[in-house]
Formats: structure tokens, sequence, C-alpha cells
């Protein structure tokens, strides 16, 4: 099971822009 | 003329678009001691496209909660009293609604605009990178 910090990070990542 | 930097100075929502406007302004934020503001900014978005059946949803509104909103961080500082007493009510009760964060969000977001958008369009971050 992931961590918090984990969650979160993947939550924050899933956000961020990408390459164009 | 629509050259990547012509866009980060157009908004702050352009910029954060842009992968190396965003990386930059973090770097910028970092050194402001103030990047809590941006990481809490993505998450939001990241919340919003969750699946609120995904049982995942819940423990990352429960994670932002505890990270930012329910500490002494900057986002906390920066966010109005109702704003704070609505998320923890929703947390609470295990309310979760794709929309729980967008008043903080919008909070955040203009206070952003307000200070450290505009102190980055004169940094020397910024203008190295110019």
């Amino acid at each position: 099971i992931d961590s918090e910090d984990d969650l979160l990070q993947e939550c924050i990542s899933s956000a961020m822009p990408k390459k164009k | 003329p629509d050259s990547p930097l012509a866009r980060w100075t157009k908004s702050l929502h352009s910029l954060l678009g842009d992968q190396d406007g965003a990386h930059l302004f973090r770097t910028f934020l970092e050194r402001e001691k103030c990047v809590d503001t941006l990481d809490f900014w993505f998450a939001c978005n990241g919340f919003r496209q969750m699946d609120l059946k995904d049982t995942k949803t819940l423990r990352v509104a429960k994670a932002i909660y505890k990270r930012y909103i329910d500490t002494s961080s900057i986002v906390a500082k920066q966010l109005k009293p109702a704003t704070k007493t609505f998320i923890r009510d929703n947390i609470k009760k295990q309310q979760i609604d794709s929309a729980m964060f967008d008043q903080a969000q919008t909070e955040i977001q203009t206070s952003m605009e307000e200070s450290p958008y505009q102190m980055f369009l004169t940094s020397d971050i910024y203008l190295e990178y110019v």
C-alpha cells in the first residue's frame, strides 16, 4: 500500500505539464 | 511572437502550463521558501482529475489536507479561515467532491499572481534564462 507522501507526490506529478 | 517566454509573461496560468516555465518558477519559489503554494496548486489540479469511486481519492484528499491545510504551512496562512473550515468538515464527514479544493486553489492562485509571479518576471533566475 502506498504511503501518504507517495500518493500526494503522484497526484502533484499527474498535474504537471508534460514535454511537448 | 508566440515564444514560450512571451506566453510566460501573459499569465500565471500559461507559465504553469509550460514544462520549462513551471520548472523555473518552482526553482524561484524554492529560493523564496514558498514552493508549497505551487505544489498545492498542482495537487488541486491532480485531485480534480481523480476518480471519486477510487478509495485512493479520499486518501489523497486527506494527504493534501494534512500536508498543506492542517499545518502552519504557507498555504494555510494564505487561506481564509472559512475555506479551511469547509475543507476540514468535508474531510471529517468523508464527503469527497472533485471541487472541494477549488476555492482554496483560487485563493492561492490569486496570491501567487499578486506577488511571487510578478517578482519572478523580474528575477535573475528568469532574466538569465531569457
